[in-house]
């Protein structure tokens, strides 16, 4: 029942200690979790660099063109937070259409923050994914979660 | 009476009482005037006021298209004169002018268009 | 797993990007 701020200056503490990167069957890499966890619980910051809105085609084509994977999270209509070059094991979280996580983007202190919460009681072990969310396109992007209620595609 | 807009701007600059000065701070982004031209030859002018070690600024004239979260002369919609270095820029390529200008100075800006249309 | 990218930071907290003054240029002078 901490207020979200304390809870939150709580999580960059315990995140190191709750959840790393480690192989994944279906992705090659994911994040998995170390501890139990409960459903609700903040489990990591996806943190990043914050960048402005504006910057993020050219980045996404200069990070295309040297065939490096593009990992970034829209915070609101503003900001972006780009983990490609720089962020934490949140970039590693996986894509799920049945999944155990969930994000938000809160503000604490005047500051935006995206937080992947716990949308069920996670148990030790388990790799942790979230619905990305894709917007719908034309050119699909086949999804390999492997779920049962898998939707064929990410987008 | 052409003042700067209120709602024709990047929401983070900062537009003083009188709406005829702006601050800007960290990255690039543009503020138009409450009034367009369409035909005939116009001129303003602007004084840089302050100027900061590291600051630098990009006037001119923009259509209704170029985007605002960006410098004017980004796009195909704006041209600009560079503080830094007095380049004009347009369309993202930058080509020299002048020398520089910089805190104190007053620029004029000419725009000459058709009469008819 | 930063190992797999030499040129990687990893980070504790998000970090505001800087903008360089020719951060939307294509060309200088």
């Amino acid at each position: 029942n901490l207020p979200m701020a304390m809870k939150f200056r709580q999580l960059k503490l315990t995140s190191k200690y709750s959840v790393g990167v480690y192989r994944s069957l279906i992705h090659g890499r994911g994040l998995f979790c170390l501890r139990d966890i409960e459903a609700g619980e903040m489990v990591i910051e996806y943190a990043g660099e914050v960048i402005r809105s504006i910057l993020t085609d050219k980045r996404e084509k200069y990070y295309n063109s040297k065939g490096i994977g593009c990992y970034m999270f829209r915070v609101d209509d503003n900001f972006v937070v780009d983990a490609t070059m720089k962020g934490n094991a949140a970039r590693f979280i996986n894509h799920s259409c049945d999944p155990n996580c969930y994000s938000r983007v809160v503000e604490i202190l005047g500051h935006k923050h995206i937080i992947i919460f716990a949308l069920r009681r996670i148990l030790s072990g388990e790799e942790l994914t979230y619905d990305y969310k894709f917007p719908f396109e034309e050119d699909k992007i086949p999804c390999t979660c492997g779920s049962r209620k898998c939707r064929k595609f990410l987008n | 009476t052409v003042l700067l807009a209120l709602h024709d701007r990047a929401s983070q600059l900062k537009i003083s009482e009188d709406r005829l000065a702006v601050t800007g701070e960290k990255g690039y982004s543009t503020v138009r005037a409450t009034h367009s031209v369409t035909k005939g030859t116009w001129y303003w002018e602007a004084t840089i006021e302050e100027m900061p070690e590291g600051s630098a600024t990009r006037m001119g004239w923009g259509q209704d298209y170029a985007n605002l979260q960006a410098p004017l002369g980004y796009d195909k919609f704006g041209y600009s004169w560079r503080s830094k270095k007095g380049t004009t820029f347009h369309e993202s390529v930058g080509k020299h002018y002048s020398p520089g200008y910089s805190e104190g100075d007053t620029l004029g800006f000419m725009i000459v268009l058709p009469q008819n249309n | 797993w930063s190992a797999f990218a030499p040129d990687f930071k990893e980070l504790d907290e998000n970090v505001e990007y800087e903008e360089r003054e020719s951060e939307f240029d294509l060309t200088d002078e």
